[in-house]
């Protein structure tokens, strides 16, 4: 994998096969595990980063749940790379995984990744036909049984923000509410989006503030603060309610409903007029600049154990 | 393979409460199959939207009549989308003999 190209877009199967590869060298340090299968059938791919122990406290952190949003899975295969090669030098990194375990989506949303490369680009939901509707798929950050079905997501099935028949009706939503509860370990929960430089905590169905909001208010400034310590990069941050809109039935609401209080989701860059069209040579700079968030925010769930 | 030859993305930006819940309004508007790229958050906060080349016209008079400031942040989708797929066919092109 140090030959990967990580400065460019890949396939489905480019980032499947680096997968398999970043485990066959780290044997001792990453595995990858199956969580289930999307509705076309692809395997639901978690990498596991861990040094020992059984069901230690963890780390999840998935992309590409919006297949079009392209530098969250670039980014994302990043990540893994990086988490492989800082353990061991970086002393942040590897405090961290002596005592905890990360795991790893990066291709959440597999059906609707390939099909952005092979028939629509501008594809955002699943890939599951809706039975009565000439529309396919649903919002998978509209599926979860987090205020399910209320204002902030469409009954629609044509509209972008499907939330779908009934909560967790995605496979790929499902296979990862099954392994959280299954795991019950669970103590920071990141999701990553794009575009519109945000970082955004719970809750999104609800006005309620959040009952850790004064932590996880001041966790989020830090993490954009170091962010944006390497190119200036701006954030906002907040509760996605009050920074963008309403929006029910949204991953990490349901998952601090989990009692996982460090839930977060990231709307990476584009700073500039490329929307989700990104270009490639931003990849790195955006991973960079994002591993300093997860940095803050992955070492604050370390130190305050709960 | 679905192309979007003509389609523009255009940054839109509401400068009050009114305009704001006129843009929104057009999230409600199915016949225009515009695609919110960034919703509708607050005001002076910007929105971009992928309008189809068919709605195009339509949608630039109902802005303008409002009086609603917007600029166009992609002239042609379908410009930037091929860039991006020979950027990727040629680095993969580039890749094989390696592997």
């Amino acid at each position: 994998t140090d030959n990967f190209d990580f400065s460019r877009y890949h396939t489905i199967s480019e980032i499947y096969s680096f997968q398999d590869m970043l485990v066959a060298e780290n044997p001792n340090l990453v595995s990858k595990i199956v969580i289930g299968q999307s509705y076309e059938g692809r395997p639901l791919n978690v990498l596991k980063f861990s040094t020992g122990g059984t069901n230690r406290p963890a780390i999840w952190m998935d992309t590409g749940i919006h297949s079009r949003e392209w530098v969250t899975q670039a980014s994302g295969t990043w990540f893994a790379k990086k988490i492989v090669s800082d353990y061991g030098s970086d002393p942040a990194l590897t405090a961290i995984l002596n005592k905890m375990d990360i795991f790893l989506e990066i291709v959440t949303n597999p059906d609707g990744y390939y099909f952005t490369h092979n028939s629509n680009r501008m594809w955002r939901k699943t890939r599951k036909p809706n039975p009565g509707s000439k529309c396919v798929g649903v919002d998978p950050n509209r599926n979860w049984d987090a205020g399910f079905g209320g204002p902030g997501a469409s009954s629609n099935p044509c509209s972008e923000t499907y939330h779908g028949p009934q909560a967790n009706s995605e496979p790929e939503v499902k296979s990862i509410v099954d392994f959280v509860k299954s795991h019950g370990n669970i103590k920071a929960f990141i999701s990553i989006h794009s575009y519109s430089q945000m970082l955004l905590y719970p809750y999104g169905y609800t006005r309620t503030p959040a009952k850790d909001k004064a932590e996880l208010h001041a966790l989020a400034k830090k993490a954009i603060t170091d962010l944006a310590s390497l190119y200036g990069t701006r954030y906002r941050y907040g509760s996605i309610v009050s920074t963008i809109y309403q929006a029910s039935g949204g991953t990490i609401d349901w998952t601090y409903n989990q009692g996982i209080k460090y839930s977060y989701t990231f709307e990476l860059r584009d700073t500039g007029r490329y929307g989700f069209i990104l270009p490639a040579n931003q990849i790195i700079p955006t991973a960079n600049e994002t591993w300093l968030a997860l940095m803050a925010i992955m070492d604050h769930t370390y130190k305050n154990p709960y | 393979k679905e192309t979007f030859e003509g389609h523009q993305v255009l940054r839109i930006v509401p400068k009050d409460e009114v305009q704001l819940s006129l843009i929104k309004d057009l999230e409600d508007m199915i016949e225009f199959e515009l695609d919110f790229w960034k919703g509708v958050t607050e005001v002076a906060s910007p929105v971009d939207v992928r309008v189809p080349l068919h709605s195009l016209q339509s949608i630039k008079i109902y802005l303008e009549t409002q009086d609603i400031l917007y600029s166009i942040m992609i002239e042609d989708l379908q410009v930037m989308l091929d860039e991006e797929q020979e950027e990727i066919d040629s680095a993969a092109r580039v890749a094989e003999p390696r592997n």
